[in-house]
């Protein structure tokens, strides 16, 4: 068996379409994106665990305001954030997620709770809270998660809708 | 959406995404992110995938176990499942997403069907990259 790492990170296909990228704004991506490989790389090249190297990035991309996830979670058509995450292991294939939480600075810790504390895959809402609280993760409250940028592109949104318009725009999902 | 997927000293995979959804969607609307197969897989003996993109399309097509079923399957390499599955399945819904992909011999696979997927990889003794668009 080899001894070599590898480690990869996506922070989402919904990118500005190139002809609106910046180079200020590429720039600050390109070193966010560094900035989380060598969250998870520090822990890859210690000896740590797959488990833990996919955890500590997801962490990273969920602290940092320009990803879709966690701080930067995008709003729903009510104005609220709602938040999904899971994570897997492949040797016993462990699993754990949850959805439409809010609250947990790290959603992908409480998905995690979920795959190492209980029998279960997946929980949603309160429940999937309440293990987090039991399991003493870290919670924020909402000013913490509120961006600017991801509101206002929720403003524009509900205009576009209630012009009648289609939002197929990739770039305006955030996915 | 986010994830990462990892390949360890011992061989070992996992995968993990998180999201805050899609701007403006129906409360209580769950993506694919949280369901293990679609979003998130990992299996030692294939493949660790985490996908991102428009979330419902990942569903009807299982796309993170699709690509690790090619693999255990069809004698397919990480690259040629990835490629078919976002190039091909998913590549009837255009702009759906991308995916990234590590598999047990440190392979590392990250092909996306619309203009651009912000992403990066680093393995041991190399440097680590970063991408936007092509």
């Amino acid at each position: 068996m080899s001894t070599g790492y590898a480690l990869a990170i996506h922070g989402g296909a919904g990118t500005l379409p190139h002809a609106r990228m910046t180079d200020a704004a590429a720039a600050e991506y390109h070193a966010a994106l560094a900035a989380v490989l060598a969250a998870g790389e520090a822990v890859l090249q210690e000896g740590g665990s797959a488990l833990d190297a996919v955890t500590a990035a997801v962490c990273a991309l969920e602290d940092a305001p320009l990803f879709n996830s966690g701080r930067g979670a995008v709003f729903t058509a009510d104005g609220a954030q709602e938040m999904d995450a899971a994570v897997m292991e492949g040797t016993s294939r462990r699993a754990g997620a949850v959805a439409g939480v809010f609250g947990p600075r790290n959603p992908v810790r409480l998905a995690r709770a979920v795959m190492e504390r209980t029998d279960h895959v997946m929980l949603i809402g309160q429940g999937a809270l309440a293990l987090g609280r039991s399991a003493g993760l870290p919670f924020e409250e909402p000013e913490y998660f509120f961006t600017q940028p991801r509101w206002d592109a929720l403003q524009e949104t509900l205009e576009l809708r209630a012009r009648g318009g289609e939002d197929d725009d990739p770039a305006r999902r955030h996915g | 959406t986010v994830g990462a997927v990892a390949r360890d000293r011992d061989g070992r995979l996992a995968a993990a995404t998180s999201t805050g959804g899609m701007t403006a969607k129906a409360p209580g609307r769950v993506g694919d992110t949280p369901v293990i197969g679609a979003g998130t897989f990992a299996d030692d003996g294939s493949c660790a995938v985490s996908a991102t993109g428009y979330g419902e399309v990942f569903l009807r097509w299982s796309a993170a176990h699709e690509i690790s079923a090619r693999m255990r399957l069809a004698g397919a390499s990480l690259e040629e499942a990835a490629r078919h599955v976002v190039e091909v399945d998913l590549g009837a819904y255009p702009d759906s997403g991308g995916v990234i992909a590590v598999d047990a011999a440190g392979n590392i696979a990250m092909p996306f069907n619309c203009e651009g997927m912000y992403r990066g990889h680093v393995r041991t003794g190399a440097a680590a990259q970063t991408a936007i668009y092509r």
